[in-house]
């Protein structure tokens, strides 16, 4: 089954 | 802040659209209107929100403010507003609570509440601009619908868009089922096509937890638009008449 990455991956921290 | 809303009805359907996801979160206040940007808890979905300051009447805001909402708590005393009711929201330059008003059509009842607020040191992501490989626009009922039925026979869903059209397909243990919608214009009622913009074929797969729970703010719009592109997350955007809300979904990788 495939993983649930989280948003961290994508979009960095302002 | 002075912030006064025709329909009462608008900042109850946001709320009611975001509630579930987010449980505490700082609706920023500042000259372009009152923006709200919070994830869920496992940060696999974020929610953003504009309401903006040209959908107030009056907006007045002397310096910018954040203020920080428990959403069930709001949601409370958003009950007790009426859809049509004219909604007045509050707040002094450095706020302990949020004041709301609200006043019938008729101007012959108003009604006045205070919610506490609280501090909330929020995470604020920078979401880059994304000129996304396909963009799929189409009734939120059906979207709704989609995600509702196949939620019935898997915990996900992949999500197809090829020039043939869009395929929304998923298996799990009892069985399998997919729905392909193809391009199509409603000249009668625009609101009911779809529409498929395509720079490259698009294939990812998503947890459909969240995007039942996304479809609660099709209240908000008639019209639903899905952005796509390969390994990044999906943007899911109900449009309205001065603002939107945006949810982002971080996809399901490795298979």
């Amino acid at each position: 089954p495939a993983d649930q990455g989280s948003l961290h991956r994508y979009f960095g921290q302002r | 802040l002075e912030a006064r809303l025709e329909q009462a009805g608008v900042l109850k359907k946001v709320v009611d659209a975001i509630k579930d996801l987010v449980q505490d979160c700082n609706f920023d206040c500042n000259d372009s209107g009152i923006a709200l940007q919070a994830m869920d808890n496992s940060h696999v979905a974020l929610v953003s929100m504009l309401l903006k300051s040209e959908g107030f009447s009056p907006y007045r805001l002397d310096r910018n403010v954040a203020l920080g909402v428990n959403l069930t708590s709001l949601t409370k005393v958003l009950r007790c507003a009426q859809n049509e009711d004219i909604l007045t929201l509050k707040a002094e330059d450095a706020p302990d609570t949020l004041s709301l008003v609200f006043e019938n059509a008729e101007n012959d009842r108003i009604s006045e509440y205070e919610i506490k607020l609280m501090d909330i040191d929020q995470e604020h992501l920078g979401i880059p601009e994304t000129e996304y490989a396909a963009a799929i626009s189409m009734p939120s009922a059906e979207f709704q619908r989609i995600c509702r039925d196949l939620n019935q026979l898997s915990e996900s869903v992949a999500i197809e868009a090829s020039k043939e059209g869009v395929k929304f397909s998923c298996s799990g243990d009892i069985g399998s089922g997919s729905v392909t919608l193809r391009q199509h214009n409603n000249v009668d009622r625009p609101e009911l096509s779809t529409k498929i913009e395509l720079t490259e074929p698009v294939a990812l797969t998503f947890s459909l937890k969240y995007l039942v729970n996304f479809c609660k703010a099709s209240a908000l719009s008639s019209v639903v638009t899905l952005s796509l592109s390969n390994e990044v997350p999906l943007l899911v955007e109900y449009a309205m008449g001065s603002g939107f809300v945006r949810f982002y979904l971080a996809p399901k990788i490795g298979e």
